[in-house]
């Protein structure tokens, strides 16, 4: 498989325009629907963030405005609008964001189509193993998971432009393609790992994550257009403490697929993406009565 | 409104199998 920007080899596959399936103009509670029955959702937002904190430990140390400000606003999408039927225990949002284009820590896109946390919990805990200095995360994560009140967890990203895009002048370069979970048979999936040094992980360790072989039945989405006032919400890891966590290949797949892609509509000259990515933690209680 | 629904080489999927 050739991860790169002109993968001629790469099965030609439909990718549908996601905003006509949602209101337009956006909102908050359409979102939210949408959010329910495909995993994402292009979510309405003007967030206060002024600056973009991309250091997790200064951001920790220090605070920031991820932490500040980014942060109450995710953890009030989250319990207002994708899970108000829940109980929601406890919301996990870092001190950073992940920041692409130029100027950032990582001038590169993420192209190649991937899931990044596997299928099962253990999945997920070896992936934060391949990143956690401290050692500490993982055993964290199935401590919250196991205590009573807690039946599953999420990780839900937010993914959103920040060039200053908008509706005159709206993102263009290389947007994300987005796979509805419901339609990738587990079969298709093919787990994957990288030596974390290579992604700023721990020596010795490896990531956790999926790549996808094609599928007819697979569909495929995207949101052209974007601008700063909105974020593409979609779920990234999903289990529950009801799933049969013995076998990986029984479990559905909830997380969602997804690509940088080269847009054939880009205009000539158009500039690079700048874009940020906050992937938050969701322990999830029982359903509210 | 018109859609601008794509066809393109999506980078990374996996080839069919064919056997």
């Amino acid at each position: 498989v050739v991860y790169g920007d002109e993968d001629k080899d790469a099965p030609i596959t439909k990718i549908r325009d996601a905003r006509p399936h949602q209101d337009s103009p956006l909102t908050e509670d359409d979102a939210a629907s949408f959010f329910h029955k495909k995993g994402f959702c292009l979510f309405p937002q003007n967030t206060k963030v002024k600056r973009w904190n991309e250091d997790y430990l200064k951001g920790m140390v220090f605070g920031s405005d991820i932490t500040k400000v980014y942060s109450p606003e995710l953890e009030s999408i989250i319990r207002n609008y994708l899970l108000p039927e829940y109980h929601v225990i406890s919301v996990d949002c870092p001190p950073a964001v992940l920041r692409r284009g130029p100027s950032s820590r990582n001038n590169f896109y993420g192209t190649g189509v991937h899931q990044d946390y596997g299928l099962s919990l253990e999945d997920y805990k070896n992936n934060l193993k391949a990143y956690d200095f401290s050692g500490q995360a993982a055993k964290e994560v199935q401590k919250k998971f196991d205590s009573d009140q807690v039946c599953g967890v999420m990780v839900i990203n937010f993914w959103r432009p920040i060039g200053g895009y908008t509706k005159a002048n709206p993102l263009r370069s290389k947007p994300l393609a987005v796979c509805d979970p419901a339609f990738v048979d587990n079969g298709d999936t093919v787990h994957t790992a990288l030596d974390a040094t290579s992604v700023g992980g721990l020596k010795g360790k490896q990531t956790d994550q999926m790549a996808l072989k094609y599928s007819p039945q697979q569909q495929w989405y995207y949101y052209p257009n974007m601008t700063d006032d909105e974020v593409l919400v979609f779920k990234q890891f999903e289990v529950w403490k009801d799933d049969s966590m013995d076998k990986r290949e029984a479990l559905p797949v909830r997380g969602v697929f997804h690509t940088a892609f080269v847009d054939p509509n880009t205009p000539e000259g158009s500039p690079p993406r700048q874009s940020t990515e906050c992937r938050v933690q969701v322990f999830i209680g029982k359903r509210k009565e | 409104s018109s859609t601008l629904d794509l066809e393109v080489n999506l980078p990374g999927l996996f080839r069919p199998e064919f056997s």
